[in-house]
């Protein structure tokens, strides 16, 4: 997976995501975005799998926007120790439920990087307002880091893999490279919804196993796109 | 090449074990079963899967609602087990490590 947030040069936040995974030829026919309805209003918005009742990928309109990376570590059976056992959450159930309850940018950061979960993972969120963007590496437990837009000092965009940001990504697989590369062409006077899309598909951002490429900002509620994309 | 993904609702003011219903009507549910009966066999060990079967009847003990009723409500609806339900469920974790 690749995750980035961003925030151009009037301070608007953006969001975009590839979500890679196994089994594309099932997992494109099944991609599809949810409306969950409370009251009769969007009380959020995430993209899934028909049947999988998590979410990877959400937006809670006008407060912020969470994407979820796999981070690889450990031995199966932590997991299935922090599962069953010690009744952690299932990653893409955290998600749901911080979009489900969390009032803004702050407390959704504070829920996804303290609540336990089953398996280690890097959940990207963006809010609202500027320097509104953090990459949030997990641990089981708890945060491993968290590493924050710094807009000022020339951090205006985070880009996640799914290699900790403080190491190097293996060279058969670094995807974070050419996405920053991309960024760093684009300019923050230029990225948008449309730009990051352009991002989200260089190569090998955009690679083989990308099911779909998602951008959102908070903001701006019905932008919220997904697209499908095939090999 | 990209096509956009389909929008569906999904209402909250329902009950768990029947939101997702218009949702699954999209589909062909032999399809759909099809597909996730696939990815527990390459993805779950066949112990682990033997394991966890008995293990859905605990289903409301260890699984938070509104999860447990809508995977109840999806597994219901396409005649599979619960157990593989929560499999499908925990295939990130099952695989992340």
């Amino acid at each position: 997976c690749t995750s980035i947030v961003a925030q151009d040069y009037k301070g608007n936040i953006y969001h975009g995501r590839n979500l890679d995974y196994d089994f594309g030829d099932i997992l494109r026919k099944i991609t599809i975005d949810v409306q969950f309805i409370k009251n009769g209003q969007v009380a959020y918005r995430g993209t899934t799998f028909c049947g999988y009742v998590g979410l990877w990928t959400g937006q809670s309109p006008h407060k912020f926007t969470v994407s979820g990376n796999e981070r690889g570590g450990g031995a199966w059976w932590e997991n299935a120790v922090a599962a069953f056992l010690n009744r952690n959450y299932p990653v893409s159930w955290l998600i749901r439920d911080t979009l489900s309850k969390s009032e803004d940018f702050q407390s959704a950061v504070f829920k996804l990087a303290g609540t336990p979960i089953i398996a280690d993972v890097y959940y990207i969120v963006g809010g609202t307002v500027p320097k509104e963007g953090v990459v949030i590496t997990r641990n089981r437990e708890g945060p491993a880091d968290i590493w924050p837009l710094d807009p000022l000092d020339g951090g205006w965009f985070h880009v996640e893999t799914n290699y900790d940001h403080w190491t190097s990504p293996p060279p058969f697989d670094d995807r974070r490279t050419p996405a920053i590369r991309a960024l760093n062409a684009t300019g923050q006077h230029n990225i948008n919804f449309d730009t990051l899309f352009q991002v989200l598909s260089v190569k090998p951002v955009l690679n083989n196993y990308t099911i779909y490429t998602t951008v959102m900002s908070a903001a701006f509620p019905d932008k919220y796109t997904t697209w499908i994309r095939t090999p | 090449s990209a096509g956009a993904a389909p929008l569906c609702n999904v209402s909250l003011d329902g009950d768990p074990d029947l939101r997702w219903l218009p949702v699954l009507q999209r589909f062909e549910p032999g399809l759909l079963l099809h597909f996730f009966t696939r990815i527990i066999e390459q993805t779950i060990p066949k112990w682990v899967h033997t394991v966890i079967r008995p293990l859905a009847a605990e289903l409301e003990f260890f699984i938070p609602q509104p999860f447990a009723g809508e995977i109840q409500g999806i597994c219901n609806a396409l005649g599979m087990s619960v157990g593989d339900g929560i499999l499908l469920s925990l295939a990130y974790e099952a695989t992340a490590f």
